[in-house]
C-alpha cells in the first residue's frame, strides 16, 4: 500500500491545480523558504481527516482556502484528492485503488469523497482503523514535535505507545 | 486490553535498544522504561539516552542532534511493531550534522520496503540520498507551482 | 515612563519596516503595532508581516523560514535602538535556504560594527560568510576540545 | 566592547580546561552533533548570571557540573571566566579589561568573581544594567526562542520592548 496521487487545488497557496505522482521508495520535496512545500504536507494531514485547524498552522479552518494575492483574487472553495494504492489489500475494501478526497466552502460547508462518492468523515476513518494511517496516526512528523515526542510530558508519548497496540 | 498493550511495549523496548545502536554507533544504549510497571495502561514512559562513552543522562540534557536521532530511533521502533504505509517527515534533519543524515538516511533506506517516505528539506545531503525529487517554486509570487521530478540527481533544479 | 516606552516603540516600528524589507526584498511590507494604543504601559502588541505578493498573513501561517527571519529583523531592530555589545546565535540559521542565509550573514555584517556575532551553525555557507571559525570535537568520549582556529576558511578542519 | 577571552573548566562537556580567545567581527562555532557547541553558549548564559537550570538544560543546576564519562570521574566543581574589553568604557568601571567569573561546587555552594576578587551576583548584575548584556537580555538565542519572539503569548514580546526601553 502507498500514495500514488495527490491532487490539490485550491488549498493555501495552490490556487492553481497542482497533481503530484508518489512512487514507493524515498521521495524528497525541495524548494525556497515559503514555497509551499509544508503546504502539501498541510494537505495530506486534512484530508486525512484532520479536523484542528491549529496543526494546520490556521486560526480557523476556512484559512486554508487559497485567500488571494495582489495579483488574484481568493477563491471559494479548497479541494485535496490522494490516491492510494491497495495492492497488498490493507485497506478494508475490494478496490485496487482507492481515492479519498476533502472540500471546503467558504460557505462553511465540507464534503468528503470516497471514489468520486460523497460519504461521512466516518467512512473515512474507519476505512483507516488500524492501519496506521489515521489523523491521529504518527505518519507525519515535523521538527517541531520531534520536542513533542521527547517533552517532559509523558502522556504524549503514551498516546504514540497506545496507538500501536 | 493491558495485556496486549504489555507485549507492545515489550517489542518497541526491544526495537528502541537496537535502532538505538544503529544511529548512534557502538557503545550507546537506551531504554525504554514504564515509570510504574504494576500500571500498565497508566504508567507514563521515561526515555534515557546514553550516547558513546558519555554518562547516562536525562533527555534535556541531549544536544539538538541527539535528541532528534533519539526521536527518530523511537518513532521507527514503533513503525518496526506496526508498520505505517507511509512517512512524511518535514525537515526534521534540519539539526544533524553530516554524519548523521548519512545515518538517518540508512535508517530511513532500510525501511522504504514497507513504508513509503517523502521527506522535505533544504540538506543537499538528504536530497542525494532519495529515489525522487520534486521542486515546489512561486514563479508568479504567492502561487505554489510543481517545478518538475529529477530521477536523474540532477541537482541544478533546485539551485 | 509610558513617554519612554512609547519612543522606544516608535523607533523599533520603525527600524522593524525597513529590515524587513531587507530580508524579504521589496514589495514586502511588515508593521508592529499595539492592540490597544491609548494603554502603552499594558497592550500587548502585535506583529503582521506581508511578504512580497503575497496577502498580509498572520505569524502562524508565514512558513519555518519567513518564520524565523522575520524573527531576526524583530530582534536586530531592538538591537538598533539598544545595541547589544554581543550576540550569540545558536543554529538560528538551520531552517533558512541559501538565498535567506546569504541575506541573513549580509544582515549580521551589517550590524559587525557595533556588535560581535558568535553563530553556532551546521551550515556550510554560513561558515565561509564568517572572519573566524572554531571547531569544537570529542576526541575522548564525553569530552568536549577546541581544534583550532582557521582564519583561512580552510573547510576540511570539519569535514 | 567585546567579549576577548572565554576560559571554561568542569562545565558540562568541558572536563579539561579550555579558553577561546575571540575578536570582534564574525565567529562560527562549529563540530559534530553532540560534540559542545551549545554546552559553551550555555557556559556563557550561565557566567553572566543565569539562575534558571532550565535555560541551562538541566533539572537541578548541580548537573551543569562535569558528571564523568565511561573513563573519567566526576568534577567537585565547574569554572567559568569571561573577560570583556572594555574599550569604549560602557561597562560603568574604569578597568579597561574586565574579568568576570563563576563557579559551582557539589557542596552547592557558588561564587562570583569579578577581576579575580570575590564578589557578590549584584555586583555582575549591577554592572551590566543598562548594557544591554545582562542574563534578561536578548543576546543569546537559540532556534527555538524564534518560534517564542513570534509566539501568541504577546507577554514575551512586550518583555523584549521594554528591556530596550
Ligand atoms: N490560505 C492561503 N492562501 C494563500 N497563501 C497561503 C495560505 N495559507 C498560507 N499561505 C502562504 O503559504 C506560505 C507558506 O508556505 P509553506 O509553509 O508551505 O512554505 P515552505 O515551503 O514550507 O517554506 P520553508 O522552507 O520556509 O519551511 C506563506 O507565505 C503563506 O503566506
Ligand atoms: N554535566 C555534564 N557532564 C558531562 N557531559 C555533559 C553534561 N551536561 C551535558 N553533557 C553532554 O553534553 C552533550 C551535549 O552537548 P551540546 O548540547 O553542546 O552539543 P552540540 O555541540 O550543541 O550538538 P548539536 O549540534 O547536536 O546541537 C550531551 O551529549 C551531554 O551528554
Ligand atoms: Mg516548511
Ligand atoms: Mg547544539
Amino acid at each position: 500500500m502507498y500514495l500514488s496521487r495527490l491532487e490539490i487545488h485550491g488549498f493555501k497557496s495552490f490556487a492553481d491545480r497542482m497533481v503530484v505522482d508518489f512512487s514507493p521508495g524515498v521521495t524528497v520535496i525541495v524548494g525556497p523558504n515559503g514555497c509551499g512545500k509544508s503546504n502539501i504536507v498541510d494537505a495530506v494531514r486534512w484530508v486525512i481527516g484532520e479536523q484542528r485547524a491549529r496543526i494546520l498552522r490556521s486560526e480557523k479552518m476556512d484559512n486554508i482556502i487559497f485567500n488571494g494575492t495582489s495579483n488574484r483574487r481568493s477563491l471559494g472553495m479548497s479541494e485535496v484528492l490522494l490516491t492510494i494504492e491497495n495492492t497488498r489489500g490493507v485497506l478494508p475494501t475490494e478496490y485496487e485503488e482507492v481515492t479519498i478526497g476533502r472540500r471546503l466552502f467558504r460557505s462553511g460547508e465540507s464534503e468528503y469523497l470516497l471514489n468520486g462518492i460523497q460519504c461521512r468523515l466516518k467512512d473515512i476513518t474507519d476505512l483507516f482503523m488500524d492501519t496506521g494511517m489515521g489523523a491521529g496516526a504518527y505518519s507525519v512528523i515535523e521538527l517541531k514535535m520531534i520536542e513533542d515526542i521527547l517533552s517532559d510530558s509523558t502522556q504524549d508519548r503514551r498516546h504514540m505507545f497506545e496507538e500501536a497496540a | 486490553a493491558s495485556k496486549r498493550f504489555g507485549t507492545t511495549f515489550a517489542a518497541i523496548q526491544n526495537n528502541f535498544s537496537k535502532l538505538f545502536v544503529e544511529l548512534f554507533g557502538e557503545g550507546a544504549t537506551a531504554e525504554i522504561v514504564l515509570e510504574d510497571p504494576d500500571d500498565l495502561l497508566e504508567s507514563p514512559i521515561e526515555v534515557l539516552a546514553k550516547p558513546s562513552g558519555k554518562k547516562p543522562c536525562i533527555l534535556t540534557q541531549l544536544s539538538g542532534g541527539e535528541k532528534t536521532l533519539t526521536a527518530i530511533a523511537l518513532l521507527f521502533s514503533i513503525y518496526l511493531v506496526k508498520p505505517s504505509p507511509f512517512c512524511i517527515l518535514d525537515e526534521v534533519d534540519a539539526p544533524l550534522d553530516d554524519a548523521n543524515i548519512d545515518r538517518f538516511m540508512n535508517l530511513i533506506r532500510s525501511f522504504s520496503d514497507s513504508t513509503q517516505f517523502v521527506l522535505v528539506t533544504h540538506n543537499k545531503r538528504t536530497m542525494e540520498a532519495a529515489d525522487r525529487m520534486y521542486g515546489i517554486t512561486m514563479p508568479e509570487q504567492g502561487v505554489s507551482r510543481l517545478v518538475g521530478v529529477s530521477f536523474d540527481h540532477d541537482l541544478q533544479l533546485i539551485a
